[in-house]
């Protein structure tokens, strides 16, 4: 019970460590289990400082840095328990392009590992980091269709409703 | 286990028969607001066992069924299939039977060989859903089993779903720690 | 009390589908409230109904399609009551190329009646409809300044951190 | 009542002074992630009278100052100055006195002249806020209704802070229905 929390605790915040670096490209972070004797009843707070700023609560960063930091440690949950599958549904919509760029990298890595990701996304800079892209279109009001698309018919296909 | 195809018809939005392969890497989805691809995720979560109609966006599970638009009347039935292959080891004893394998002999050297699934679940209009595995009847329990096991699962770490980040950094601390157990 | 309510919520009600319509390019939608006989203590439903769809609580519209209709309403109440500035933090963040196209033509015909707007964006089509582009950089980490922009410079501007 | 410019200065990272020109039509701001763009909107809600430190993303309202970074040390002052012009008549009586006054003469005419408003808005810590209109010490209060009479305001509908619109998404109908009291 308590020592197995302590211990899936302490390897979420050894990932989120690392991932939140990677990320940011720098900086520091790390979790902290809070307001209560019993972890089982602890919150977790997350304590982050981006490159050349100061260490605060998650709450006090910016819209994009918050997401990124969170992401990292989704990421950390999951590498603690790789998926043969992982699904990110516009994950990357308040991210600037630097971001994004090392969120690829990130996912690039982490696919050499054998998972095989579906990112939905609107952002052209991780269109282009992908492997391989689907276009989901309503041609028929209210019918989906799937079709297989190149980086610049997805450019078309996101520009029409 | 390696997931290796999507199949969906009458699902949601996505009334013609449609199929997204899986394949290694990074496979990027596209598309205009409103066109289906969050109802692509929630086929996905759907067939891998997702009991809940409120994390479908739906009423109630009957609502995952086409449900017409101009031009089409509604569908009365939905139907998702997830092909997966793996050694045949990592399935459940329960689901192994039924399907194309592709080990050889008995005994031990079955358990080594490789298998392909295909986790089919329907849905009808006042007859509830089912599960098949290679055209075997299989309960609920058991699919969820099977992906839990490998650690995805409709409600996985694995799964990050459209506003779920939000919602994290949203959370006070004791529910964000649920949320992450709930994944782990 | 009661009556200047059910006023002001007819008077947001009624600019709500316009600009519903205006920003879909199609559909209707309308705002219930409900849950009452005391309507101060009335919650309020939204019903929406993208074109070519068919009617639903807003619940159950797509990530973008929830948005933009969010938004239908966030400037259904200002226009009841319009104001000198206006300011968007990344609202756009969620919407398609088509939608934001939309969302820019009608800030541009609000701001044809006198207020002035301040969008936050990333999104390169919001950019591209701006009268001016305003950037703010970090070049000194963690030390903000404003400078004046043009369309190509805000394109590098956004790519890096 | 128009707004004209924002100067701030010790504010958040806006360290060292800045001015935004708020000029007819649509002004965009960019920039990557953390740089900035939002502590502008905070400080524009926080001259016009914002009193919650949360709503700022701070735990008292003295966070709001620099407080230092590499190779900077914090600084013990803030200062945000929106100007604002018009009619004299949509100025309450008790901030008019002490600006300049492009109208002429006094009485009936006096009240149809034009005006412009500094309202600056200062924190030190340890010793609270104050405001000043040109230069002349005012009350929180009466900024407030300045603003509150021209349908602006820290909380108004013409305020969308980022997030606010998902709040709004996810709100329950009771909920969202005072969040539109608020600002309407
Ligand atoms: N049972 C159903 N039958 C028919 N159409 C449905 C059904 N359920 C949902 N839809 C439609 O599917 C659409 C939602 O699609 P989805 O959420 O996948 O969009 P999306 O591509 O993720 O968009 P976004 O980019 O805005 O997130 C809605 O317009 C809705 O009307
Ligand atoms: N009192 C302060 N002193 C110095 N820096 C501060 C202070 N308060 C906040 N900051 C810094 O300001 C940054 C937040 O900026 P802001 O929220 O405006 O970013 P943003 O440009 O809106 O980014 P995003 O695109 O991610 O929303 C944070 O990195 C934070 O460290
Ligand atoms: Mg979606
Ligand atoms: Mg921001």
């Amino acid at each position: 019970g308590r020592e197995r929390l302590a211990a899936s605790f302490a390897a979420v915040d050894g990932h989120f460590r690392t991932l939140f670096s990677r990320l940011f490209g720098g900086g520091q972070a790390y979790l902290a289990l809070s307001e209560a004797d019993d972890p089982l009843e602890a919150g977790l707070e997350i304590m982050a400082c981006p490159p050349g700023k100061k260490l605060q609560v998650l709450s006090l960063l910016s819209g994009g840095e918050q997401v990124l930091t969170a992401l990292a440690l989704r990421f950390a949950v999951f590498l603690t328990n790789p998926a043969p599958v992982c699904v990110l549904d516009e994950v990357d919509a308040p991210l600037d392009d630097a971001n994004v760029d090392r969120f690829c990298s990130l996912l690039s890595e982490m696919a050499s590992y054998g998972t095989r990701f579906l990112v939905i996304t609107h952002h052209r800079m991780t269109m282009a980091r992908m492997d391989r892209l689907f276009g989901v279109t309503m041609a028929e009001r209210g019918v989906s269709q799937l079709v297989s698309v190149d980086l610049q018919r997805a450019e078309a296909l996101r520009e029409t409703a | 286990l390696q997931f290796t195809s999507l199949r969906l018809s009458g699902f949601k939005s996505f009334v013609e028969p449609a199929e997204l392969v899986i394949a290694p890497g990074l496979t990027g989805i596209v598309g205009p607001n409103g066109c289906g691809k969050s109802n692509l995720v929630e086929a996905l979560r759907w067939v891998m066992g997702e009991s809940s109609a409120r994390q479908m966006r739906a009423g109630e599970m009957e609502d995952v069924i086409f449900g017409g638009c101009a031009g089409r009347p509604a569908r009365t039935l939905a139907e998702v299939t997830l092909c997966l292959a793996g050694p045949r080891n990592r399935v459940p004893a329960v689901l192994r039977a039924g399907g194309p394998d592709r080990g050889e002999g008995s005994g031990a050297a079955a358990e080594e060989g490789e298998v392909e699934l295909d986790v089919r679940r329907r849905i009808e209009r006042t007859k509830g859903s089912n599960y098949r595995v290679n055209g075997r009847e299989a309960r609920a329990r058991d699919v969820q089993l099977l992906f839990a096991d490998a650690a995805s699962g409709a409600r996985s770490a694995a799964m990050v779903t459209q506003g779920q980040v939000t919602e994290l950094i949203l959370a006070r601390p004791a529910e964000r720690r649920l949320l992450l157990d709930e994944a782990a």
